[in-house]
């Protein structure tokens, strides 16, 4: 574990409690993608598979029971409990554009044609595009609250420091992972013009709000 | 190509 996986692993905990927070004390999914959230359930939920197969450290099973836990809480709220604040007009991606080429390229171009490696190729890929739906839902409704902005910005982040986690873990361990690093660097780029938008405007107290 | 060794990774 080095510094910044150790940063990014607690700035993506912030952004998965910072979005349940957000929706749990408003009472509402005003702004949220329903779509995203659903997508990020799945990839965790194909990724962490492994939590029944291999124990890794007790950090690691304690993350990732509590990333699945707050997905499928996140989900909850949005279709259940708050449904009725779900703005599903405005999250109209069509997410299948999505899930099939991502599992078409899992089964394709994977480490080891095997069921668990699969998943798990499937969830690197798909969690690279996940955002989507939401990133597209704000370019819709041209804004965003500043806490969601904040929520995005700590989701990017996360996948960002990985980039030197992995930079990092090749000089001093000898180890990469192509799959990772390329659907890590597709995932980081997705954010850049949201990070341009959050430095230029919202740190400087303005509203995320796009041109019309 | 060190997979194995990634898979610590969240």
């Amino acid at each position: 574990m080095n510094i910044f996986r150790g940063i990014a692993d607690f700035s993506h905990l912030a952004a998965i409690i910072i979005l349940l927070h957000k929706i749990w004390k408003s009472r509402s999914c005003a702004g949220i993608s329903g779509k995203s959230q659903i997508l990020f359930a799945i990839v965790f939920t194909t990724r962490y598979l492994d939590l029944l197969t291999s124990f890794i450290s007790l950090y690691n099973t304690s993350m990732k029971v509590i990333y699945i836990s707050c997905s499928y809480a996140t989900v909850y709220l949005i279709y259940m409990k708050f449904r009725a604040t779900y703005d599903g007009n405005h999250d109209s991606f069509r997410v299948e554009f999505l899930v099939v080429p991502v599992g078409g390229l899992a089964v394709l171009i994977n480490h080891d044609f095997a069921l668990l490696e699969i998943l798990w190729t499937f969830s690197i890929y798909l969690e690279s595009v996940a955002i989507l739906p939401q990133l597209f839902m704000i370019s819709k409704t041209g804004e965003a609250e500043t806490i969601t902005t904040h929520y995005l910005f700590c989701l990017g982040l996360y996948r960002a420091l990985y980039l030197f986690n992995w930079i990092w873990r090749f000089y001093f361990e000898g180890f990469f992972d192509m799959i990772a690093i390329v659907a890590g660097l597709v995932q980081t780029v997705l954010y850049c013009d949201f990070f341009y938008l959050y430095v230029t405007k919202v740190l400087k107290g303005k509203k995320l709000s796009l041109p019309a | 190509c060190g997979r194995q060794s990634l898979k610590d990774e969240l």
